[in-house]
């Protein structure tokens, strides 16, 4: 899973 | 998104709110640290800088808009407002920020998931974060009267936190691979700040009382 998906709180 | 995470975010705006509420219509910030308040503006400038390249949701690209845009004028309010500016505890509030910064930043460049500018900056954030209200904290302590406004604001901004452990647990057992260590720790850290002021907050609730910290 690439890091990216991590930011999707705030 | 889960309900959670929804009544997390909600808190937390309602946390600003009241703030905004005190500062803007009562034109007082008594016993609001401006040192965490900066904090807080720091840490959503370093966490947003994706805001306008990396897009997941209108939701959350208008609350990073909202985040910023509140953040950033409660600190214009408490410097730059004649009235609100002359009620602000200055002189108690002397938290040094390089004891929170610079440990922040040092950490975030060794413990990231990636060694790049937005990385580590997003990293800081979130250590940031973590120990941001600890001004105000301190603040809070030497504050003898805590006005219910106050009192509300970090009740609220606890709560958000609180409800973000929980939105964490519920994403563990729904999202398969869903782990975020990070995020976690940093968060934990961060409830854990507010458990002794909750434990005074409940109690002068309860009793009815005004709320006051021991020193």
């Amino acid at each position: 899973k690439p890091m990216e998906s991590f930011k999707d709180e705030l | 998104m889960n309900v959670f995470r929804l009544a997390g975010d909600m808190t937390h705006l309602s946390s600003i709110l009241v703030l905004l509420l005190k500062i803007h219509t009562i034109k007082s910030c008594a016993g609001i640290s401006l040192k965490t308040q900066e904090l807080y503006a720091l840490v959503f400038i370093t966490r947003y800088l994706d805001i306008f390249d990396r897009f997941t949701s209108i939701y959350n690209f208008l609350m990073k808009l909202i985040f910023l845009g509140s953040s950033l004028s409660i600190v214009w309010y408490m410097r730059r407002h004649k009235a609100v500016h002359r009620s602000y505890d200055k002189d108690q509030d002397t938290f040094r920020y390089q004891f929170i910064v610079l440990p922040c930043l040092l950490l975030a460049l060794v413990i990231n998931h990636k060694l790049t500018f937005k990385e580590v900056m997003w990293t800081f954030s979130l250590y940031l974060e973590a120990v941001a209200i600890l001004p105000q904290l301190v603040l809070l302590q030497r504050t003898r009267n805590i006005d219910n406004l106050t009192g509300q604001y970090v009740f609220l901004l606890g709560a958000y936190r609180a409800l973000y452990l929980l939105n964490w647990v519920y994403r563990y057992f729904t999202e398969p691979g869903f782990v975020r260590w990070i995020t976690w720790i940093a968060g934990l850290v961060q409830t854990l700040l507010y458990a002794d002021f909750f434990y005074y907050y409940i109690l002068s609730w309860k009793n009815n009382v005004k709320l006051e910290l021991p020193a």
